[in-house]
């Protein structure tokens, strides 16, 4: 999946259809509609309410050929529908010279590219995963419509998982202004700017993205630090100490943090039971004092890093270590010893940080990726959003 | 659906592969069409071949054409390069 960069900052959303198509029933475009928004409900905390008139944040159209925004439909077939990402205000506008059907293999189906549509009112791109609907090109009439994972771990990047609380979609929210985007912003401190360094990254159940460092932690954007933040780790995740040395999020949502001899568990916020513990009691095989983990993407293990090694962990066998581990870093193409953190981020790379640099790893290749510019780069420029900092490591490139 | 845009020429697939993100949107005028280097013009249709999942010959071959003549979503494929602090 690819992310266009921006979001909507609140997750009850309103829409309203300004101008319908002028061959099907109004009240059938209604529901069709709603059922397209409601494909990015399933997995997150978005709701999509639908107001009959003034302010909202998604206006949809049925217009033909040129319609006043410059970027003129072609009459039936080719392009089909488009939309704007949250930054140029959301807006999804339909050819309405195709032939739209509802529940037909005939014709272009409305609900598939209506659903579509949205997934760019909402921040995502295109995919170059074909099964995906946020696939460019229209696959036809699919009568089992099924959000793809591509798609859900797109979605939920951007807008975290479904928490299960009731939100009613009834009910406005509080200011139906359309959030003004706000370009990025360098940290209210920028410590973290002239010292870039981190004691551990990972990414949280909900699809956020944390820096740890001393005794205060960065909430990410995709491409800087959020506004209010650094915070104190201790508010943050009440009963955690500061100078974690490693940190991961598995499969069961739960987060662990690892700092010396011991390992602390969290669901989300809340400490999940009686810690810390010893390494060595709920890892066995797995030394103390690391410097980094993560879960790889390639293969969903564990990995430790410790100097020039690393172990593999996996909990579903018996022991969890193989007597092969510790293996040299070397193996990792291009990663170098002594880690400062790893991390399988929200767009599915693997990177590993240290001191002030940060390589993005090519797991197919099983090589640190190649680029313009090159790997490693400086993390201030490409996580911290940091100004008047280099953004390539590549000599005499300032 | 009937395809009203099907691409059959290289002036075609030029003006596709602008709109799309693939090529600058300077080829979108025909006028100006075929000023960019052979170089770009294969990087093009290799970057759309990759994306769309096709074997990436750089040549505008038939089974390029046949998709890029395929019903789609008017949205970009690459969206920009400003923010490509984003992919960091």
């Amino acid at each position: 999946y690819a992310l266009q960069g921006s979001r909507w900052r609140v997750k009850n959303l309103t829409y309203k259809i300004s101008k319908y198509p002028k061959r099907l029933k109004r009240s059938d475009v209604d529901a069709e509609i709603a059922r397209a928004f409601a494909v990015w409900s399933e997995d997150t905390d978005l709701t999509f309410t639908r107001k009959a008139a003034g302010p909202v944040h998604i206006e949809i159209k049925f217009v033909e050929s040129e319609h006043g925004d410059g970027d003129a439909f072609d009459g039936q077939g080719g392009t089909l529908a488009h939309a704007f990402f949250p930054v140029f205000g959301g807006d999804a506008h339909f050819d309405d010279a195709e032939l739209w059907t509802i529940g037909s293999p005939r014709g272009t189906n409305l609900f598939q590219v209506a659903a579509h549509e949205f997934g760019h009112s909402l921040g995502l791109s295109h995919s170059d995963q074909s099964s995906a609907l946020m696939a460019p090109f229209y696959r036809g009439f699919d009568p089992v419509f099924r959000l793809d994972e591509d798609d859900k771990a797109a979605i939920q990047s951007l807008y975290g998982r479904k928490t299960n609380q009731y939100t009613p979609t009834n009910v406005y929210p509080p200011s139906t202004q359309r959030p003004a985007f706000t370009p990025p912003k360098t940290p209210l401190d920028d410590t973290i700017c002239k010292d870039s360094k981190v004691d551990t990254m990972f990414t949280s159940a909900q699809g956020d993205t944390y820096a740890f460092k001393g005794d205060k932690y960065y909430k990410l954007t995709t491409d800087s630090v959020e506004e209010g933040y650094p915070q104190l780790i201790s508010k943050g995740w009440p009963g955690l100490p500061s100078n974690i040395d490693a940190a991961f999020t598995y499969k069961n949502g739960k987060t662990y943090f690892f700092k010396g001899t011991q390992y602390w568990r969290y669901q989300g916020r809340q400490m999940d039971g009686v810690y810390p513990k010893e390494i060595s009691e709920g890892f066995t095989g797995i030394p103390d004092h690391l410097d980094a983990a993560m879960v790889w993407g390639g293969n969903g293990k564990i990995y430790f890093f410790k100097g020039s090694k690393f172990w593999r962990f996996d909990p579903a066998k018996r022991p969890p270590v193989k007597a092969s581990y510790p293996k040299p870093i070397s193996n990792w193409e291009g990663v170098p010893n002594n880690l400062d953190a790893a991390l399988k981020y929200t767009n599915g790379y693997t990177y590993f940080f240290k001191g002030d640099k940060y390589y993005r790893f090519h797991d197919a290749r099983f090589a640190v990726d190649s680029a313009v510019p090159p790997f490693p780069r400086p993390t201030a420029h490409w996580w911290f959003g940091c100004k008047n900092t280099p953004s390539s490591t590549a000599v005499g490139d300032h | 659906a009937a395809n009203s845009a099907p691409v059959s020429t290289t002036t075609q697939a030029e003006i596709y592969l602008s709109q799309f993100g693939y090529l600058p949107a300077s080829a979108r005028n025909p006028a100006s069409s075929g000023l960019h280097d052979q170089k770009t013009w294969v990087s093009a249709i290799q970057e759309f071949q990759s994306f769309a999942g096709l074997n990436i010959t750089g040549e505008l071959d038939e089974e390029t054409m046949k998709l890029m003549s395929l019903p789609r979503c008017g949205v970009r494929d690459r969206v920009g390069t400003a923010d490509s602090r984003s992919k960091r």
